[in-house]
């Protein structure tokens, strides 16, 4: 019943289930409240300014507390919030790390305060050891982020992050949302299967979101002193990264981990088997698995290696080469019998005894390498057999090895 | 007319004892 085979358990192309990645999750942020306590304004109503509340954070104690687990946490309602009284350009950073590599559908914060009036968004395809632009939203993106307000996205550049003043709006005060999809408006997002740009495109291994600029002033009601930035939930959805070979993305000591189906092995299944290497890894796609196949040894051998000259030349059909072939075997299927063998005609060349000793006779013999198909040994002169055991006729035996056989006078 | 097999004790090994096979 895998979602990876069909009901002819042919293999098929399959995704893990979808999920919140950021549930649960710890969220690294650089600014958080009540520290020392201090005073923050917020509103209770999404469209009115007056109604505008106060209250003090300090995280001494608990009902006044605001920390960043109120993001992840599965009840909507609590909220982290950040300092107050932040200046253009210090800004907050939040940093999610996601333990491996996901292929992201959105990132989506609710807000508990106005939304920002610039933020970025980042994301790291390396633990975190470098950052790239995923999304900036700002009302003044060529000021804040020295970027083109960005309509429309052309193929070119659908692997880069855009600029846009949407979601930026002071109003709603509160409960307002912004979401990013980073195959939204991309051209080749409705063949994203098969096409390895976007798949690079939506894949990350941890999230970073900076707050750049607070809206804020005397017209809009907001002010800068108390203002702060404030998210009731920051949702991370995608799949775990398994190359359309695992329909199961399990949690283990290791962390999440791709079952891996179609005989490939690794973290995202993305590599073959040992002994699957007759054709190259691909990632799997709906008109295609993709799996790998195993090499045809003959049962001679459990060890294999890919050439991609041979596959090429085979039309991309086979490129697996046996290794060590046993049972007096040889060739890339072990599928003839090695130099001082002959086949066994009899017996199945998947058979340990399809192959049998020439046993060419030492002296009547020129050497012990018989013709692997009829057996045959090569014979000194006027020597003859199977194995060259005996003269030939009008020939008798001498007492030389080296000549063993000569012409009768 | 079958020949009979090489007997292997007729050779004279004394210049070929490299090729004589372990009895």
């Amino acid at each position: 019943d895998s979602p990876c085979y069909d009901a002819k358990q042919r293999p098929k192309y399959c995704i893990p289930d979808f999920i919140n990645v950021a549930l649960g999750q710890e969220v690294i942020t650089s600014s958080t409240c009540g520290r020392t306590p201090q005073k923050l304004c917020y509103f209770l109503d999404s469209t009115n300014v007056t109604s505008r509340r106060c209250q003090l954070c300090d995280q001494k104690k608990t009902d006044t507390s605001y920390p960043p687990s109120y993001m992840t946490d599965t009840d909507a309602q609590t909220c982290w919030r950040s300092e107050s009284g932040l200046t253009f350009p210090q800004n907050v950073t939040l940093t999610l790390p996601l333990g491996r590599r996901f292929e992201l559908v959105y990132v989506s914060l609710r807000f508990c305060s106005p939304r920002p009036d610039s933020m970025a968004i980042y994301k790291s395809m390396d633990h975190g050891k470098t950052w790239i632009p995923f999304q900036f939203y700002s009302t003044h993106c060529r000021r804040v982020y020295d970027q083109a307000t960005t309509s429309a996205i052309t193929k070119p550049m659908q692997h880069e992050a855009t600029c846009t003043d949407f979601q930026t709006g002071v109003k709603p005060l509160t409960k307002g949302l912004v979401a990013f999809m980073p195959l939204a408006g991309r051209p080749s997002a409705r063949r994203f299967e098969y096409s390895p740009v976007l798949q690079d495109w939506v894949t990350a291994t941890d999230i970073r979101i900076v707050f750049n600029r607070l809206h804020h002033g005397k017209k809009l009601g907001i002010r800068r002193k108390t203002a702060f930035y404030g998210v009731s939930e920051l949702q991370v959805g995608g799949r775990c990264k398994c190359n359309g070979h695992a329909s199961r993305c399990a949690a283990s000591k290791d962390g999440l981990v791709c079952d891996c189906q179609h005989n490939t092995i690794g973290p995202e299944c993305d590599a073959c088997k040992p002994f699957y290497y007759d054709r190259p890894w691909q990632r799997a796609t709906p008109s295609n698995a993709h799996e790998c196949v195993a090499c045809e040894c003959n049962q001679h051998s459990n060890r294999c290696r890919f050439n991609m000259e041979l596959y090429k030349l085979s039309g991309r059909k086979s490129g697996g080469i046996c290794l060590n072939c046993r049972h007096n075997t040889a060739g890339r299927h072990c599928h003839y019998c090695k130099q001082g063998y002959k086949r066994e005609l009899s017996k199945a060349i998947s058979s340990r005894k399809a192959c049998k000793p020439c046993q060419c006779h030492p002296i009547g013999a020129v050497n012990a390498m018989c013709n692997q198909t009829t057996g045959q040994c090569p014979c000194k002169t006027g020597v003859t057999g199977l194995t060259c055991n005996r003269c030939t006729q009008g020939y008798q035996q001498s007492r030389s090895p080296h000549m063993p056989c000569v012409r009768i006078q | 007319e079958v020949m009979p097999t090489l007997d292997m004790t007729l050779f004279d090994w004394t210049d070929y004892e490299d090729l004589k096979p372990d009895t």
